[in-house]
């Protein structure tokens, strides 16, 4: 099944913790929000990235003085999925 | 009453400063290349 509609809101919730811990530095959260933008819609349906982002939410809610190393984990994993854009592959024989 | 929970730490972790340094600057990079 897709998660799509879980991890979308998992996002969002990630992203509303994550908006009061790192207020001094403002750019952070849209940062974030415009790597998971542009990473690949069935990445971002997956399990993979739910359980990512199940992982990071409940780290950053136990344990706010990390939180910059939770973000740059979700920005590193969305980087690694971010959508490539169409290679002229010649895949006809 | 209740107590209230004030941590205002995140500089504390040497850990986060890095990842915290690591991500500004890449934010840095990727606004300069746009």
């Amino acid at each position: 099944g897709s998660f799509k509609t879980e991890n979308e809101r998992l996002f969002a919730e990630f992203l509303e913790c994550c908006s009061r811990l790192t207020e001094e530095h403002p750019e952070v959260i849209p940062f974030l929000a415009s790597r998971h933008q542009k990473a690949g819609a069935e990445f971002l349906a997956s399990a993979e990235f739910r359980n990512v982002l199940g992982r990071c939410l409940t780290r950053v809610q136990s344990k706010r003085s990390k939180v910059y190393v939770y973000i740059n984990e979700l920005c590193t994993v969305l980087k690694a999925h971010t959508q490539r854009r169409k290679l002229a592959l010649s895949s006809a024989p | 009453g209740a107590v209230p929970m004030e941590e205002e730490e995140d500089d504390d972790d040497p850990e986060n400063r890095i990842a915290k340094k690591m991500l500004l600057e890449e934010i840095k990079a990727n606004l300069s290349s746009d």
